[in-house]
């Protein structure tokens, strides 16, 4: 695309052929491009570089649902819910986020909420030891939501106001396991006033179209109100996001860059889209 | 479905006559679109439906009297011919231990499908022992050390301070000394293209010889799939590919992206997340699933 200097064939193939290969997905790929084709004749845009100008902020401009940060309101028990398919990286997002919420004078307590999966506490553990948050944990095999409960419990004996809670990593596809998750929801709803005011669904990078009926279904089963992109670092672009953000609206608010503790940066539609279509 | 779609191009272009180019595009256009919406990689896309084009283009499509159905067992064809072939076996080596080494991204499923394969082939009388080389996520040995006990497979450690050369290096010792058959190393997740950490997983490979290198890929990986493939091919070698989470509803198109790039065999399966929920591959089933 950076070599071409007119809007001919081949440079609609190639443009359709970079959304493609970053996720974008075969259909919404084909409609971008050609949205751009009708575009460029009626505006009259004759140079491939004003096209791809305008496409890039046309479509940050979908992406891009204003305000980024936390919902976390000082004075108030603040419950995190993290949510995702298995092997996404919710663990240590969590692990990132706490870092970055203590940075920020928040007092956290970690909830060790996924007790199906070998050593799922003890890798949380790890991680708040790092941070220096509390984790609340119980054995393998003890119920999801006592775990949160006793988190919550905690934080209030503690003066924390941040609970982040780590759930086990679920296909979306297994009906009992997303009920499992609503009952969780609830019970965070039922003892804490208005919580849980921020669930993330973490998603990773190199997930193709099924990223987007993961977000479906999450968002159907617990709703969500962001979504962190893990992975970044790597050669997937995430463009999955696009459809994700036109479809169901969830603002994107983070992204993972790596495995250490500072790897985690605020979403930036402008980066995202620059990195998309150079 | 891709099964209703080419029946409605097909429905439009009957009592025309003859064939046009445009039709047959018009067709590929269809069966392109339901393989990339399926996650297969672009390019791999291309490629395949030149080869569909051919057959489609063909008289006995024309002729019939279903030929949406008849492409659409074209494609099917094409894609069972390209998954299948060799009958995915390990390779048990005549000078045991047996090693198999397990690689790929982060989060793809290398610990639980080390854990799987060793109780598998426990099952099938070996005696496995599983080696904890991923010295670097937090508490990846202990994940393994919980797994190996759950499935009463031995699994070798070192501290977490270790290098991961050595804690292969032992582990071999001692499967070897401790009359183990197979060796099941798990290692830690990396990017393709992050050099160095490809770099040492080629030490650990050289000194451990593997007989069998195993790339675990997310059943949900998208076109990305090619990419991780051809470097994990390229520059470790990779036997066999472990093909995890397709017990999901991901469509699995990456399969056949990693099995066009590298020409390696889906040897398994991953269908859960339980120490048993690993089974062999079977082309028929998830080119189906592929197709939609
Ligand atoms: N390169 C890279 N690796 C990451 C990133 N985020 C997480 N990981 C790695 O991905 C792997 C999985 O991370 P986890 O945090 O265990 O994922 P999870 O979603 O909690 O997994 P389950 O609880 O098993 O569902 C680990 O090896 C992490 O180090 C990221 O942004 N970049
Ligand atoms: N549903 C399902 N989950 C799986 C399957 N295989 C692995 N998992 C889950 O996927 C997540 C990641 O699995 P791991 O074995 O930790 O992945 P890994 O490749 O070792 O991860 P890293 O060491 O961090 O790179 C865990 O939650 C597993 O339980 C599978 O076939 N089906
Ligand atoms: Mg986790
Ligand atoms: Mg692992």
């Amino acid at each position: 695309l950076p070599g071409r200097t007119k809007l001919d064939e081949d440079f609609w193939d190639e443009l359709e052929e970079t959304l493609i290969l970053s996720d974008v997905g075969g259909m919404t790929s084909a409609k971008i491009v050609d949205d751009m084709r009708d575009k460029s004749k009626r505006g009259r845009i004759k140079e491939p570089s004003e096209v791809l100008k305008v496409l890039r902020d046309n479509l940050a401009e979908i992406m891009d649902k204003g305000d980024t940060s936390l919902k976390i309101p000082e004075g108030e028990l603040v419950i995190i819910l993290v949510v995702g398919v298995n092997g996404t990286g919710k663990t240590t997002s969590i692990g990132k986020l706490a870092y970055r919420l203590k940075k920020e004078g928040r007092k956290v307590i970690l909830a060790a909420g996924d007790t199906f999966r070998a050593a799922a506490s003890e890798q949380l553990q790890i991680w708040g030891q790092r941070v220096g948050a509390e984790v609340i944990r119980h054995n393998e095999g003890a119920d999801p939501a006592a775990v949160i409960f006793d988190a919550i419990k905690a934080a209030r004996s503690r003066g924390a106001d941040i609970v982040i809670a780590d759930t086990a990593g679920r296909l979306h596809s297994k009906v009992n396991l997303m009920e499992e998750l609503k009952k969780i929801r609830r019970i965070i709803g039922r003892e804490v006033e208005g919580a849980p005011q921020e669930v993330l669904l973490v998603l990773d990078a190199t997930t193709g179209q099924n990223a987007l009926q993961q977000a479906r279904v999450f968002k159907e089963a617990v709703d969500l109100t962001g979504i962190v992109i893990t992975k970044m670092d790597g050669s997937a672009k995430g463009g999955i996001l696009f459809a994700i953000s036109d479809e169901l609206k969830i603002p994107v608010k983070f992204v993972g860059l790596g495995e250490g503790i500072e790897d985690l940066e605020t979403f930036d539609p402008k980066l995202f889209m620059d990195a998309l279509i150079q | 479905s891709l099964q209703e779609r080419l029946g409605e191009i097909f429905r439009k272009l009957r009592g025309r006559g003859k064939l046009t180019e445009d039709d047959v595009n018009a067709v590929l256009r269809e069966v392109r679109m339901a393989l990339l919406e399926a996650d297969v990689n672009l390019n791999v896309v291309r490629e395949f439906t030149k080869k569909v084009k051919e057959k489609a283009v063909g008289e006995a499509v024309w002729k019939s009297l279903t030929p949406g159905q008849l492409v659409i067992k074209y494609v099917r064809d094409e894609l069972v011919n390209l998954m299948g072939g060799d009958e995915p076996r390990l390779e048990m080596s005549q000078d045991p231990p047996t090693v198999i080494m397990m690689v790929g991204l982060h989060g793809s499923g290398k610990t639980t499908s080390s854990a799987k394969l060793a109780r598998y082939l426990k099952s099938k009388g070996r005696h496995p022992m599983l080696v904890a080389a991923d010295l670097h996520r937090p508490a990846a040995i202990t994940q393994l050390q919980v797994l190996g006990k759950q499935i009463d497979v031995p699994v070798f450690a070192m501290g977490a301070q270790e290098k991961p050369l050595s804690v292969a290096r032992a582990g071999l010792k001692a499967a070897i000394s401790q009359g183990n058959d197979v060796v099941i190393m798990d290692t830690a997740g990396r990017l393709h293209i992050d050099q160095e950490l490809m770099d040492e997983l080629k030490e650990v490979r050289d000194y451990v010889k593997p007989h069998e290198v195993l790339l675990v890929v997310d059943a949900m990986t998208g076109q990305d799939a090619v990419n991780i493939a051809e470097q994990f091919n390229t520059q470790i070698g990779v036997d066999g590919i472990v093909l995890s989470k397709l017990d999901g509803d991901a469509r699995g198109g990456a399969a056949l992206s990693v099995r066009f790039v590298t020409g390696k065999p889906i040897k398994f399966i991953g269908v859960g997340e339980k120490t048993d929920a690993l089974e062999i591959f079977h082309p028929d089933r998830l080119v189906s699933r592929i197709l939609g």
